[in-house]
């Protein structure tokens, strides 16, 4: 089964 | 004190529809480069970057950097009351609760001015590193859109695969398989037919359909989109706003564990 993670796994917050 | 006035309304009509059904309320952010946004959707997987650069409004007066919290659906609802011809200023004081938007018809014969009311959104901005992608597609939107319509109703995510032979569309569900493959093709009458792919490295990543479906929502924008991917990392879909900026949506993988 995939998993679908959120885009904030990848970019980070400021 | 703000005052953009866009020749070309119609734009930002359709940006607006490209937007609505992915982000319920968002800040637009007003500076000396531009009228920006940047929001999540509800689920935070996906992501949309709006850039419209200062000198693609005829008008753009910014004085201080000015962020409007505006509920998208709302402000649809007014830009629909705007002809597809009209010239589009948006007026907002630097401490104002709400913003106007004023319509004038080509020939100046209907001016309408909407006042729409300010909310205060709690935002926090992400930073998009620079990437360099294993693969780029520029594509009709048109055929994309047509491609991302059609595979949904076979099954909810789509394989997007890049490879020497061109790139892949395939999905699986319930009745079945589907697999769409789209090669690189210049030789066409007008170049917003072509379809372009540069290719460093093959790669293959898993999406959500429906995610692909709402982005597609901004195909009247461009003729051609450009889907920008590398192994798990969000794709970046992006279409072009006439001359000045674009509207970049950003989309997580679907990962094996």
């Amino acid at each position: 089964e995939n998993v679908q993670y959120n885009i904030e796994k990848y970019f980070e917050r400021f | 004190m703000l005052e953009l006035r866009l020749v070309q309304g119609g734009l930002l009509k359709k940006v607006l529809d490209s937007l609505k059904d992915l982000v319920n309320d968002a800040n637009f952010d007003c500076s000396a480069t531009g009228f920006s946004l940047q929001a999540m959707d509800s689920s935070h997987v996906a992501l949309v970057a709006l850039l419209l650069r200062s000198e693609g409004f005829e008008h753009y007066r910014c004085d201080r950097n000015l962020s409007l919290g505006m509920n998208l659906s709302n402000m649809a609802k007014m830009l629909k009351c705007a002809g597809n011809d009209d010239i589009v200023t948006i007026k907002a004081d630097d401490a104002a609760d709400s913003v106007t938007f004023m319509f004038e018809s080509p020939n100046q014969d209907k001016i309408a001015d909407f006042d729409m009311k300010l909310m205060d959104i709690d935002s926090e901005h992400l930073g998009i590193p620079e990437a360099e992608f294993q693969a780029i597609v520029r594509m009709p939107s048109a055929e994309f859109a047509r491609i991302c319509k059609d595979l949904s109703t076979i099954g909810d995510t789509v394989v997007i695969s890049v490879t020497k032979e061109g790139v892949k569309f395939s999905t699986r569900g319930d009745i079945g398989t589907a697999n769409i493959v789209c090669r690189h093709n210049t030789s066409v009458d007008k170049p917003e037919e072509a379809t372009i792919i540069e290719m460093e490295e093959t790669v293959s990543l898993t999406f959500a359909l429906r995610y692909m479906n709402s982005f597609t929502k901004a195909t009247p924008l461009a003729n051609q989109v450009t889907i920008s991917l590398s192994s798990d990392l969000p794709v970046v879909v992006e279409y072009k706003v006439a001359e000045m900026g674009h509207i970049r949506f950003y989309l997580a993988p679907k990962i094996e564990e």
